[in-house]
């Protein structure tokens, strides 16, 4: 199965 | 001091119903360019981003950068009392924390104002770098969430995958599997009927359907949505609000273990 991604992999806090 | 007006009320009772499944407190940052939103859901897994711009509104008056923070369930109890065809107005003091709903009905026969405890939220901001997607796919809202509907019924998530043939939406459950394929179809005399495919490079990834069918909950703001696609990136699905700004959904795809 497919592990979920995470929205702050891919985007950093600012 | 804060205060908008917006004559088509009903955009805001259309955009809060869209998100507060997935966002139960949120900031609405008021500036003099609008106001915006940008929240992800607890398990950071999406993330949406608003932005309605002040020349949208019929009266908008912002005299320093604040961010009003709410719960957004209490603030769709307090829409479910506006009429559709209300004139909404929101105001609140510079260091209030109490926002107004003023609710007018197209004749002013019925005027009624609720006011509502704000909240502190902390808030994050995530930089959303801008990108040339390798895939961006414009479709008739009403299609899309009719797709993400038809596959909930097979499976829990959809690979969306988009070649020089098309756009295939597929799925696999228990009991089978299923494919769904959009091919470019420009309806000249109906524009937004239309399914256009730009593509600059073959992309498929793989999302959950509990998601994308939340982002549905938005199709009343469109008749078309946006769905922008990179192998690296969060796939993004926008619906454009009339002549304002865009409600944006950004999900993070399934990665292989």
């Amino acid at each position: 199965d497919n592990k979920q991604g995470n929205i702050l992999s891919f985007f950093k806090k600012v | 001091m804060f205060e908008v007006r917006l004559v088509q009320g009903s955009l805001l009772k259309k955009v809060v119903e869209a998100i507060r499944e997935l966002v139960t407190d949120a900031n609405i940052d008021c500036s003099s360019t609008g106001l915006s939103l940008q929240a992800m859901d607890s398990s950071h897994v999406a993330l949406i981003a608003l932005l309605l711009r002040s020349d949208g509104f019929e009266h908008f008056r912002c005299d320093r950068n604040v961010s009003i923070g709410m719960n957004l369930a209490n603030v769709s109890k307090i829409l479910r009392t506006a009429g559709n065809d209300d004139i909404i107005t929101l105001k609140a003091d510079d260091d209030g924390d109490l926002l107004t709903f003023m609710f007018e009905s197209p004749n002013q026969d019925r005027i009624s104002d609720i006011e509502m405890k704000l909240m502190d939220i902390k808030s994050e901001h995530l930089g959303i770098p801008d990108a040339e997607y390798e895939a961006v796919i414009k479709m008739p809202s009403q299609e899309f969430l009719r797709i993400c509907k038809d596959l909930s019924n097979i499976g829990d998530t959809v690979v969306i995958s988009v070649t020089k043939e098309g756009v295939k939406f597929s799925t696999r459950g228990d009991i089978g599997n299923a494919n769904i394929v959009c091919r470019q179809n420009t309806t000249l005399d109906k524009p937004d009927d239309s399914t256009i495919i730009q593509m600059k490079e073959p992309v498929s990834l793989t999302f959950a359907l509990r998601y994308m069918n939340s982002f549905t909950k938005a199709t009343s703001l469109s008749s078309s949505v946006t769905i922008s696609m990179s192998s690296d990136l969060p796939i993004v699905v926008e619906y454009k609000i009339a002549d304002m700004g865009y409600l944006r959904f950004y999900l993070a795809p399934k990665i292989e273990d």
